[in-house]
């Protein structure tokens, strides 16, 4: 269960991001990579959060989540048709 | 809407709408949905101009949608899918099309309902025959499929609203909900925030888990949050018993009628083995009992359609479905597939005493088509979501009502009425219930009113939508909620009705800007990082400001009053005069006498357009009422010509 990947929304601090990075994707991608070598981004925001979807374990989720400028990370939520 | 638009009453003003609303079609309604049915003839581009220069977005490819089925009306069709295949594999194309097309229906009847063209002709097997039409007929169309099969999931439904923003609409409908979380968790809040900043009006469905409180989803204040309300038309089918006794129901059933001779009637829960067999579920019914039978079934668990697929497919030749406690008289037609009516529970219980005391009881169905006219509308739907508000109770929603039951708009080709697998019927229109529904109407009204004013702030527009709704029908009795048959509440039907001729020219709005949200965001101790996460921005508080959520410039009022709290609670409001010079005296109305209201100033004069003028409304607990209770009242401004109007709703906890 604990290598059980589920989607998250990750929230980043863009004011937060190191002046190294050129583009907030590569901080972003910098950030996925330093809890896992294998997540992939689903999406990048640009207008509704600062931040990025990705798959991940309970633990690199928790992982992710203490890293600079990670905000929060948040679980997805199923929505339905009212 | 061959009906919704005369109900609102944009047929009698069609001179004064043409004249203010005719930059209707530089107005772009985003429909977050199922996608869309492009062959609809609600999306003949006839007669539009070129697609607005404003406009950013596409017309993406896949299954079966191409390029060429976007146009001069349907201007764009995007679908978002990576959240849902993440989580539940691959989409299954034999199932349902990778791409914008509507497999479902429900994303086509929203888009249609905001701002489907002109079709004449138009119906459900004749039910509710007319010209259908959105309620911003002339605005472009641009449509987000962010619900599939297995749900509409949060990280594809914020990627839709990121490409709408890019895209450039002005309007964002979203007929979906999910639960009640914190604004900076909740996605539709957190999407909708950043469209509010860039001038989109987001309308969300309010939720179809009335009529229990405090049941409301899409609670963010920066949302417009639209309950449902019953229009002035319906599709009587009457079940008449052998002894004689008739009881009114409805059905939308079109094919070859019952025999004019009484036909034996079965309770379900005697055709049955199962606990449950009273539901009419699948495989729960004894062919030998109910072949060629009537069989009255139970409202609850599984779809209304459903239970008619059942009796048909048990040998049955005819179904009485029936409401119970939850429903109540609530009415809700469906187009079954064998001969059914669906009757209140009052109706239902006299039937089920009937069949229980006679040996050989008997009935029949007589459909008698579509009647308008029905009185008293509109009422409240049962099922609308109801406040308070669980997660503000400071502020009040829903925020408004709209029709939002028995709607008939259009479809998608690839199912039939029921959404059901087995029903092979066809049809361009269908008629379908639910905060869905009226959500699209708010939307496309909204759009009207960003034509007329194109410099309005979302708030704005919201503002002149609540403060013009009504709250009693002509003969001045209040809308009643049909789940209790008494006048409904502010709980209930938020500000009113939707009045969309009178929110044209409302006289003074209520306005917002980010600011005032991000001071609500502090008045709700908001910590930086859940700020930051929702209004991306470094935001800090003020930590000499004293921030009240009763200060949100909102057009109502939601007081609470704790047992050990203070007696006197103050919200300040600032009114926006929006027409001529004038000066507005307040009024006020209550029904309790627990509660003293005052404003100061009592008057305001206004010179100019755009002119601010700030007040303060003290309520002051005079008396206790006991925990839980509820009292409302209602704050008028008037200039002698407008009336802009706040309902008040008072708590005690």
């Amino acid at each position: 269960e604990t290598n059980q990947r589920k989607t998250y929304i990750v929230h980043m601090a863009k004011s937060d991001m190191p002046a190294s990075f050129e583009h907030h994707s590569h901080w972003y991608d910098s950030s996925l990579r330093s809890v896992s070598d294998s997540a992939e981004m689903l999406y990048i925001y640009n207008n509704v959060i600062h931040g990025f979807s990705t798959s991940l374990t309970a633990e690199e989720a928790q992982s992710l989540e203490g890293q600079p400028g990670v905000l929060s990370v948040l679980p997805e939520v199923k929505y339905e048709l009212h | 809407t061959t009906r919704t638009p005369a109900f609102l009453g944009l047929d009698k003003a069609n001179q004064l709408l043409i004249e203010s609303t005719a930059g209707a079609s530089d107005v772009i309604v985003g429909v977050l949905d199922t996608g869309v049915w492009p062959e609809s003839k609600s999306f003949d581009d006839t007669g539009f101009g070129p697609v607005p220069s404003s406009w950013n977005g596409t017309c993406e490819e896949g299954t079966n949608f191409t390029a060429s089925n976007c146009n001069r009306k349907l201007i764009g069709a995007r679908y978002f899918a990576k959240g849902y295949e993440t989580t539940l594999g691959p989409i299954d194309v034999t199932r349902e099309s990778k791409s914008p097309r509507d497999d479902d229906g429900h994303g086509t009847h929203t888009a249609t309902t905001a701002a489907g063209s002109v079709v004449e002709g138009a119906s459900l097997f004749g039910y509710a025959q007319g010209t259908a039409r959105g309620m911003a007929p002339r605005a472009r169309v641009a449509i987000y499929k962010v619900c599939w099969l297995g749900g509409c999931f949060s990280t594809d439904i914020l990627m839709a609203m990121d490409k709408a923003i890019d895209d450039n609409v002005n309007v964002l409908s979203m007929s979906l909900g999910g639960g009640m979380s914190d604004y900076y968790k909740d996605s539709v809040a957190i999407g909708a925030f950043a469209a509010m900043e860039k001038g989109i009006l987001v309308s969300c469905s309010a939720g179809n888990a009335g009529p229990s409180p405090y049941s409301l989803s899409n609670l963010a204040p920066w949302i417009t949050t639209v309950g449902a309300g019953t229009i002035d038309r319906d599709f009587p089918a009457y079940v008449t018993l052998g002894n004689g006794q008739n009881y009114s129901g409805v059905s939308l059933f079109r094919g070859n009628a019952l025999p004019g001779s009484l036909l034996p009637i079965i309770y379900a829960g005697n055709a049955s083995n199962a606990t449950n067999g009273n539901l009419c579920m699948m495989d729960t019914l004894i062919p030998e009992k109910v072949a060629g039978k009537i069989v009255l079934c139970d409202r609850g668990v599984s779809a209304r359609v459903q239970k008619g697929a059942v009796v048909k497919a048990a040998g049955g030749v005819g179904m009485v479905l029936t409401n119970t406690a939850a429903n109540g008289e609530e009415l809700v037609a469906d187009a079954h597939l064998l001969p059914a009516t669906t009757v209140g529970q009052k109706s239902g219980e006299a039937i089920r005493k009937y069949l229980f005391s006679d040996p050989n009881p008997t009935a029949t169905v007589v459909f008698e088509g579509t009647k308008v006219g029905i009185e008293p509308s509109p009422v409240v739907a049962a099922f609308s979501s109801r406040g308070p508000n669980s997660i503000t109770p400071e502020i009040l929603k829903p925020d408004i009502i709209a029709p939002g039951v028995n709607i008939l708009a259009g479809w998608s080709g690839e199912v039939g009425p029921t959404g059901l697998s087995i029903d092979g019927r066809r049809v361009t229109f269908n008629i379908i219930s639910g905060t869905s529904m009226s959500c699209p109407h708010v939307s496309g009204l909204a759009a009207l009113l960003k034509a007329a004013h194109p410099e309005w702030s979302p708030a704005a527009i919201r503002s002149a939508l609540m403060t013009t709704a009504y709250t009693s029908y002509k003969n001045g009795q209040s809308i009643r909620d049909v789940a209790t048959g008494k006048p409904s509440t502010p709980l209930d039907h938020g500000s009113g009705h939707v009045d969309p001729v009178s929110a044209l020219y409302p006289g003074l709005v209520y306005d917002l800007t980010v600011n005032d949200y991000l001071g609500f965001l502090c008045a709700l101790k908001y910590t930086g990082a859940q700020i930051s996460g929702l209004a991306r921005r470094k935001f800090t508080c003020d930590p000499s400001k004293k921030y009240s959520v009763g200060d949100l410039n909102y057009p109502s009022f939601a007081v609470n009053f704790q047992s050990s709290g203070p007696t006197v609670v103050k919200y300040s409001r600032t009114l926006t005069n929006v027409g001529s010079a004038g000066t507005y005296k307040v009024s006020i109305k209550t029904e309790t006498q627990a509660v003293k209201i005052s404003v100061e100033p009592e008057t305001l004069s206004f010179s100019q357009v755009n002119e601010k003028k700030g007040c303060t409304v003290t309520f002051t607990a005079v008396g206790s009422l006991p925990s839980d209770s509820n009292s409302f009242g209602r704050l008028e401004w008037s200039d002698g010509k407008h009336i802009v109007g706040s309902p008040i709703a008072f708590s005690w906890s």
